[in-house]
């Protein structure tokens, strides 16, 4: 399997919008 | 210089480095997120304490431990390492319970900590959050063998919340690893791919997020008997697609969701929060299917180095089994067919620069050294359903030292693992 590391996860938003079976990556999230 | 070309990134190569000094402020009081910090950082509880008695991890002891982790996400995934493996029967005896063991990924470096209260009146434990796995623990009192942690141990007598969760009860017995002591309390057992190990009772107490956010009847495992790679964090959260995880004890309350956001420095403060709506600027990408319950796995189809896709034969990652995302290994693995081609074309955007020597598992490495300022390509993620994420700068470049500045990205060892 590719795993997708903590480094290229940096600085968004990752949402586990587990209610709708989905994940959400939001641009310069930490702010 | 491409200062205002959406393709390249430029930045200061004075910036490269984190601060030596935490400059995150703190979440507000009454917020309900939990501060994320850098367990190695100068923001993190863990790392103060270690200045003071031990050296700082290296960049290449934490890539070494993220093979680590990652050879034990491939060995879980492969089923080897997925089912439960019993325990050894004198040791079993000798304390009186008889239960399987649940083996998981490996620790690796754990990167991120946050800070919750357990008990009543709270007290404040700093551990890490794992989304690659789902029991939570701490270390408690009595211990017979803990190792030694950032706070004192919890301690149950102290708190009025606390409850041991008896073998009956159903959090015992959808546990796999459960069993019963001889005083009918449920003991669960976790070994974690790199040989760290867990043992306690399974208990529930009230977990406090913040002043204003309280989940009474947490379940979580009270370990009287751990040892690994735990370095100096008070336990582990996990944030797994299980029964047990954080997230889905959290969410009656809070709703079935979590959000976090990682800094960009580890001198930064991100974030971690149950509940609430996405972000209103989220790209999405379904899940998809995946037979580890673990783990989140989504479908990654495509990268652009540049701006530009870069050629990845189309079944290069459904051939490698699909794509997990986890909060708790470093560096992005690719199947080699798609990290070939990523690595040339940003080794061809790269061309000015200097090589520098390869940094553990990453092999393209560039020195800076005597740039006042530099330039990467920019580089995108694609995943299924048309969501394209263009990765923060820090995302793309692993900076070891100036001179050292790595792709922060790695090949899996074939495109069958």
């Amino acid at each position: 399997i590719a795993i997708l590391g903590n480094t290229q996860q940096k600085t968004f938003a990752v949402a586990y919008d587990v209610a709708n079976h989905r994940i959400g990556f939001g641009a310069k999230g930490c702010s | 210089a491409r200062t205002n070309d959406p393709n390249w990134h430029v930045f200061s190569v004075s910036s490269l480095l984190p601060s030596s000094a935490c400059t995150a402020s703190k979440a507000a009081s009454n917020s309900s997120a939990l501060g994320v910090v850098h367990r190695h950082g100068p923001c993190s509880p863990v790392q103060a304490r270690r200045r003071g008695g031990g050296g700082a991890v290296t960049h290449a002891e934490i890539l070494e431990r993220d093979q680590a982790r990652v050879d034990s996400i491939h060995r879980k995934v492969a089923g080897a390492g997925g089912a439960p493996s019993v325990v050894d029967p004198a040791r079993a005896s000798e304390q009186g319970v008889s239960l399987p063991a649940q083996r998981g990924i490996s620790l690796g470096t754990g990167n991120y900590v946050v800070s919750v209260g357990l008990g009543t009146p709270a007290k404040q434990y700093a551990v890490i959050f794992d989304t690659g796995s789902d029991l939570s623990w701490v270390q408690c009192k009595p211990c017979a063998d803990c190792y030694e942690q950032q706070d004192p141990l919890f301690d149950p007598s102290l708190s009025s919340t606390y409850a041991a969760v008896a073998c009956g009860a159903p959090e015992c017995q959808e546990l796999d690893a459960s069993g019963c002591s001889s005083d009918s309390r449920c003991r669960y057992e976790v070994q974690y791919g790199d040989q760290s190990q867990t043992d306690g009772n399974l208990v529930r107490d009230t977990l406090t997020l913040s002043a204003s956010d309280k989940l009474p009847g947490f379940v979580f495992g009270c370990g009287d008997q751990n040892a690994g790679l735990f370095g100096q964090v008070d336990g582990l959260f996990g944030l797994g697609r299980e029964k047990v995880s954080l997230p889905s004890q959290g969410a009656p309350s809070y709703g079935p969701g979590f959000t976090y956001c990682l800094p960009s420095s580890s001198s930064g403060m991100g974030y971690l929060s149950l509940g609430g709506a996405p972000p209103a600027n989220a790209q999405f990408t379904a899940f998809a299917d995946g037979a580890t319950p673990s783990f989140y796995y989504i479908d990654l189809v495509g990268i652009k180095v540049g701006g530009r896709a870069i050629r990845i034969p189309a079944t290069a990652f459904a051939a490698a089994g699909g794509t997990v995302i986890d909060s708790g290994t470093v560096i992005t693995r690719l199947p080699p067919r798609a990290y070939a081609p990523l690595r040339a074309a940003f080794a061809r955007s790269m061309a000015q620069y200097k090589k520098a020597p390869a940094l553990s598992i990453l092999d393209t490495c560039y020195d800076f050294t005597g740039h006042r300022t530099a330039q990467i390509p920019t580089v995108e993620l694609a995943f299924a359903g048309g969501a394209t994420v263009s990765l923060d700068f820090t995302g793309v470049l692993y900076v070891s030292k100036v001179s050292q500045a790595c792709l922060a990205f790695a090949p899996n060892a074939d495109d069958s693992s």
